[in-house]
């Protein structure tokens, strides 16, 4: 037996609008320490791994581990049911088929509930070694998405630039160019509001702008994104998701032909 | 400009 209960059901809703643009389906992988998904897109330039640890859920049964099977667009359509307040759990039977979505309102006065296949879906579960990173960025998640989606205009690749007194994102196309700096932030008042870097050596690295534009399909789940470079190895773009858990999109740097 | 890597080609199978 599998039970997951989240009081906030837009944690779900906003998790699955971050990975729904990269992925069509996906695993589900639920073991008692909570809930993981790893996945590579389509064109397998980017992987995504998201972790929601079971401590982070009001109520969290898990038996035996389960890997669920699902159609991302058909888990957009049931949680497009659930409204932002209601309570969200996910429940399925060992070795089952399906899974079930109950939604409750605050008051419950309106329970729903809603049943979805699952599929037998291939994994690909990819090693993800433990890496020391040369530049190691925060700033806050909507002037990154703010930033990602400017660049796009200029061209397919956004080049980032981190040095210890800042980081740079430039882009150059047909109409021109574009560069956009950020200082490291000197005072730090709301830790969401600044800018730090933290450096062993600068990096230069080229990124493909659709997929960072992608990424930043997470911005609603943290005030804060944090980007993680080492010279050719993929970037790491990071979202905590409240106390629950993370999103982390690994992306592959262009390199020269 | 630049060719796109494979992510497969970082990381291990398991």
């Amino acid at each position: 037996m599998f039970e997951a209960r989240l009081v906030q059901s837009s944690i779900l809703k906003k998790v699955l609008e971050a990975i729904k643009d990269l992925l069509n389906e996906a695993t589900f992988d639920c073991s008692d320490s909570g809930i993981q998904l790893q996945a590579m897109d389509n064109s397998h330039v980017s992987l995504v791994s998201m972790n929601l640890r079971s401590d982070g859920f009001d109520k969290y049964r898990c038996d035996r581990n389960i890997s669920m099977g699902m159609n991302l667009g058909s888990m957009t359509k049931i949680l497009k049911c659930a409204a932002n307040e209601d309570v969200v759990t996910m429940k399925a039977q060992d070795n089952a088929d399906t899974v079930t979505f109950v939604f409750e309102s605050p008051n419950q006065e309106k329970v729903s509930d809603y049943e979805m296949k699952l599929m037998n879906l291939d994994q690909e579960h990819l090693g993800i070694p433990e890496t020391e990173y040369a530049c190691v960025v925060r700033l806050p998640a909507g002037e990154f998405a703010r930033i990602c989606r400017d660049l796009s205009q200029f061209g397919e690749s956004v080049v980032i630039s981190c040095t210890k007194e800042g980081v740079k994102f430039s882009s150059a196309g047909d109409i021109g160019s574009a560069n956009i700096k950020l200082a490291q932030t000197s005072n730090v008042d709301k830790e969401e509001l600044a800018v730090t870097v933290e450096m062993q050596e600068p990096v230069t690295l080229t990124f493909a702008s659709r997929y960072l534009n992608s990424f930043t399909k997470a911005t609603s789940l943290s005030n804060v994104v944090q980007l993680s470079m080492s010279p050719d190895v993929p970037l790491v773009v990071e979202y905590r998701i409240g106390e629950i858990g993370h999103i982390r999109y690994y992306l592959a740097p262009k390199i020269e032909d | 400009p630049g060719r796109q890597f494979d992510i497969q080609e970082y990381f291990l199978e398991d």
